[in-house]
């Protein structure tokens, strides 16, 4: 879960950039699917 | 942002089966380099298709619709 | 550990990224796939807790006979294949008793070819 949560950290904060970027904003559970989509990768 | 090396060698001797599995400097720093373009191709694609839909909030929906083609990508 | 996340991350984590009973979904779930011809029945069991989102694969299958835009990573070639194959079905979903596919290939077929 440690693991899971320093994955959803980065991929926050990436996100973060991406939409700052576009002036939007990501929903938290949208956030937390791109991570578990990513962590499974 | 990126991820952080030690967290991805940790992330891949999470998931090898034999323990005397190594990797290289060169094959950490490209896999860094892999998830890092993963989640901003995810993250850019899910944007698109919420300003396609006029929505100045990206939702689990926009993110869905492009999912199966995404993961087709990697 | 070099890999955790810092005290200052794991506040941010926890205010910022952190799903909790109060929000709308609790936990996020990527469908489990299951080979039918493999019969791994142990994914059976996988029931979804109350709260969490199943994330789906087919929940917008209609929209998926066209190439989404992408950003620094083109479509696969399996990706356009998986898209041609989404653009027929769409085509012949509503055919009945004929089978457009059928038609066009029938003059082409070569009894030798089959057993």
């Amino acid at each position: 879960q440690s693991l899971k949560a320093a994955v959803h950290y980065t991929v926050g904060s990436l996100c973060q950039e991406a939409a700052d970027a576009k002036g939007v904003k990501f929903s938290k559970p949208t956030i937390a699917a791109i991570s578990e989509v990513t962590f499974r990768q | 942002p990126s991820f952080r090396k030690e967290l991805v060698n940790k992330l891949l001797y999470l998931h090898f089966k034999d323990d005397k599995c190594k990797v290289s400097p060169d094959a950490l720093q490209l896999m860094v380099e892999m998830l890092k373009i993963f989640v901003q191709e995810a993250a850019s694609r899910a944007i698109r298709q919420a300003q396609a839909e006029d929505q100045d909030k990206v939702d689990i929906e926009q993110f869905e619709k492009v999912l199966p083609q995404l993961l087709l990508d990697f | 550990k070099a890999w955790s996340l810092t005290e200052e991350e794991f506040r941010l984590w926890n205010k910022l990224y952190r799903l909790r009973e109060s929000d709308e979904f609790n936990e996020i779930v990527l469908p489990k796939t299951k080979f039918e011809s493999l019969q791994d029945d142990d994914l059976s069991n996988h029931e979804s807790r109350p709260g969490s989102y199943q994330l789906s694969l087919s929940e917008w299958r209609v929209w998926q006979n066209c190439p989404f835009p992408t950003h620094q990573v083109d479509h696969s070639d399996r990706c356009y294949h998986f898209i041609s194959i989404m653009e027929m079905i769409d085509q012949i979903r509503n055919e009945e008793d004929e089978c457009s596919y059928e038609l066009k290939l029938k003059p082409y077929l070569q009894i030798g070819d089959i057993s």
